[in-house]
């Protein structure tokens, strides 16, 4: 599987 | 304070819906290395204190420094400060300008 894209990382509360 | 200081602002959301409605991105080592505010939903605690915006940069979360914190662990400091049952409410100190302090 491709790197993790820690720039498209978003996290919703 | 100088012409490129950015200005912040303590900004105290009361936990006054079931969540707290917003979304981040960002965190050390990616290009955006404080989170960032990219959300805030109708109805949620943040959107009624009326307060947060979106593009505004989280500094601290009831006084614990976003500064070094990857995505991961910048969300875990925030979801638990909603969760928790000590305070009623979330201090936020955020920034509009969009730089690391």
């Amino acid at each position: 599987s491709p790197p993790k894209d820690y720039e498209d990382e978003v996290t919703f509360f | 304070p100088g012409l490129l200081e950015p200005t912040s602002t303590l900004v105290r959301v009361a936990k006054s819906a079931g969540t707290l409605g917003i979304a981040i991105e960002g965190g050390a080592n990616t290009r955006q290395p404080l989170p960032r505010i990219v959300t805030i939903q109708r109805g949620g605690s943040a959107h009624n204190c009326g307060q947060l915006k979106v593009g505004q940069v989280i500094l601290e979360v009831n006084g614990v420094s976003m500064r070094g914190r990857e995505h991961r662990d910048a969300a875990r400091i925030i979801a638990e400060a909603f969760k928790t049952k000590e305070r009623d409410h979330v201090d936020f100190l955020v920034t509009e300008f969009n730089v690391a302090l």
